[in-house]
């Protein structure tokens, strides 16, 4: 769920 | 990072500077939409500012440092140093019809309701419709000039690739992110027009023109 609201685009 | 994703940002760069380029070369901001790159500058703000909170990695970080740099750059160009040679009387989408609903989906449909995340979200929403002044403006006088067409091609270019990178990413690390998917759907088919007239025309060594 962590990576959700990691956002690791541009 | 997959290479869908590499490659789309590296369009999407691409088209950033050969904007930049057009404009610093020629001396000339004529056929741009400041609208649209104003919006540009508004989504990328909107999105970077965990810039403040959040490391990804150094890529990440160098990536959206340009991108925000480059599109004030823009705007400053357009409004500022060569204001006399804007368009503006051809420039009329109201924008106020895209920030205005993008802003109150934001803070409806997102993702967890904080104030980042509400901006992240805008940005994307806005984003997915930030290129329709320029469109509006190309459909209006009609034509474009090839380097202006390079130009879109290669940020309609970038969102398709992210589309393909989300494909991947669902198959490969079971990731999606439904808010940034659906509002790529939405930005890769505005320039689906565009694409053709682009392949058709402005390929075979014509200038963009409409048919009036």
């Amino acid at each position: 769920q962590d990576t959700i609201f990691t956002h690791d685009e541009l | 990072m997959n290479l869908f994703r590499f490659l789309g940002d590296l369009s999407h760069l691409l088209a950033i500077i050969l904007l930049l380029l057009k404009i610093w070369k020629s001396r000339s901001c004529a056929g741009i939409s400041g609208k649209s790159q104003v919006l540009f500058a508004v989504v990328f703000t909107a999105r970077y500012l965990d810039l403040f909170t959040n490391y990804i990695s150094l890529y990440n970080t160098c990536m959206k440092v340009v991108y925000i740099a480059c599109s004030f750059t823009t705007v400053w160009l357009i409004y500022s140093k060569f204001k006399a040679t804007y368009d503006g009387n051809h420039d009329t989408f109201r924008v106020e019809f895209l920030v205005v609903p993008t802003a109150i989906l934001a803070f409806l449909v997102n993702h967890d309701f904080t104030p980042l995340e509400i901006l992240w979200t805008f940005s994307i929403y806005l984003e997915s419709v930030a290129i329709l002044p320029q469109l509006f403006m190309v459909s209006k006088t009609g034509e474009a000039e090839t380097i202006t067409s390079h130009y879109l091609f290669a940020l309609g270019v970038y969102r398709t690739l992210y589309l393909f990178n989300w494909i991947w990413r669902y198959h490969f690390e079971g990731f999606f992110d439904l808010i940034a998917i659906v509002a790529g759907l939405v930005q890769t088919v505005l320039y689906c027009d565009f694409f053709y007239l682009y392949i058709t025309k402005v390929l075979k060594g014509k200038k963009l023109s409409l048919p009036a």
